[in-house]
């Protein structure tokens, strides 16, 4: 196909660079939903306050890492609503054993306010993680030094502690479950509010930002993240023990 | 200083074989991921500027391409013990990272920088 590695590049070998690895990991043509709305317009306004029109690093970038990764929710269930509060619980897949990569920070954006046609929600998270401190980041209008994407109807809480301490290294994958609850302010109790036409992108997203540790990894382009490496990697080593 | 597109000055004068236009140079090269295939998963930036070095490495390499040491005695094998020995190649020697907005097979959105995306000199080796 014209633009695409031939297949005998992208051959079964480990040393193939690793450009072409993520060529065959890449999402295929059939995938045409992109992440839409405000997770894909946070995402491009903080790639162009860290990188210039032609994709050159800025000198005075103030991201803080070399990768960050929005994760959407893999799943959320909604509660049945409890007087004039409503939740949902919103599961974001973890995978932990990047090895290359360090874990540096991780926040959950999400929806504050709520305000639809016949409805205005005040809305926050909470994690299910045990004894897991969380703090409120301050938005880029009321003086924080690092300027943010972020919108006024959306607010960032930092939960690197929880993630470090709870959930990141751990075998396997694990999960992090936060629960989104809006409470329908007043006047509105009476009408009947569902979440109807909400994707759970449309509530909060997290974000997990990274900076890597080993230079050989640096030297390998476009590698879809340790997790794939490895598991490439062991799978190869199994082969060549077998 | 390797030769540089930024600083065509410190790229040595082409005094051997009068293939002043051929030597081993770097040269400016734009490509979109469109023309690549890959627009469907990368957001931005939509062109890519990799640049490529081509060019004849000479008999005698300039000292300004950073040629090692294997390089230069590469060279005098094939000028004066066997032909069958090829002169070094014309290749990148120094390269700028690059910050690529993509959508990952799982629908997250990743931002990361690159090492090694862009040549930004030349070198015969």
């Amino acid at each position: 196909k014209p633009g695409w590695p031939s297949t005998a590049l992208l051959a079964d070998d480990p040393t193939l660079p690793s450009i072409l690895d993520l060529a065959k990991e890449a999402p295929g043509k059939e995938m045409k939903q992109w992440p839409q709305g405000y997770p894909l317009r946070y995402m491009l306004k903080l790639y162009h306050r860290s990188a210039d029109p032609h994709g050159h690093p800025r000198e005075n970038r103030t991201i803080g890492a070399k990768m960050v990764r929005l994760v959407k929710p893999s799943a959320n269930t909604v509660r049945p609503p409890r007087g004039s509060w409503h939740v949902q619980t919103l599961d974001f897949p973890l995978a932990s054993n990047q090895v290359a990569y360090e874990l540096i920070r991780a926040t959950v954006v999400y929806r504050h306010q709520l305000h639809l046609v016949n409805y205005h929600l005040s809305c926050h998270v909470e994690t299910w993680v045990p004894k897991c401190r969380t703090k409120h980041l301050p938005s880029s209008k009321s003086g924080s030094s690092k300027p943010s994407p972020m919108s006024k109807a959306w607010t960032e809480i930092d939960i690197t502690h929880c993630i470090q301490q709870k959930l990141w290294n751990r075998k396997g994958r694990s999960v992090l479950r936060l629960r989104f609850m809006c409470q329908q302010q007043k006047g509105n109790e009476t009408r009947e509010f569902r979440w109807h036409g909400m994707t759970s992108l449309d509530v909060a997203f997290l974000l997990l930002y990274f900076n890597d540790t080993d230079d050989r990894v640096q030297g390998k382009l476009l590698a879809r993240g340790q997790e794939e490496l490895t598991d490439r990697e062991s799978s190869f080593l199994m082969r060549s023990v077998r | 200083q390797a030769c540089s597109i930024e600083s065509d000055a410190s790229c040595p004068s082409q005094e051997h074989d009068g293939s002043v236009n051929n030597q081993c140079s770097l040269h400016p090269y734009k490509v979109s991921f469109h023309q690549l295939g890959w627009d469907h998963w990368i957001i931005a930036p939509r062109l890519y500027t990799p640049n490529y070095c081509k060019g004849i490495c000479t008999r005698v390499l300039p000292y300004g391409l950073n040629s090692p040491n294997h390089a230069i005695i590469q060279s005098l094998v094939n000028e004066l013990v066997n032909h069958s020995v090829p002169q070094p190649s014309c290749v990148p020697y120094n390269f700028l990272p690059m910050s690529i907005l993509l959508i990952e097979t799982n629908g997250s959105i990743l931002y990361k920088e690159y090492e090694g995306m862009i040549a930004q000199s030349c070198t015969c080796r």
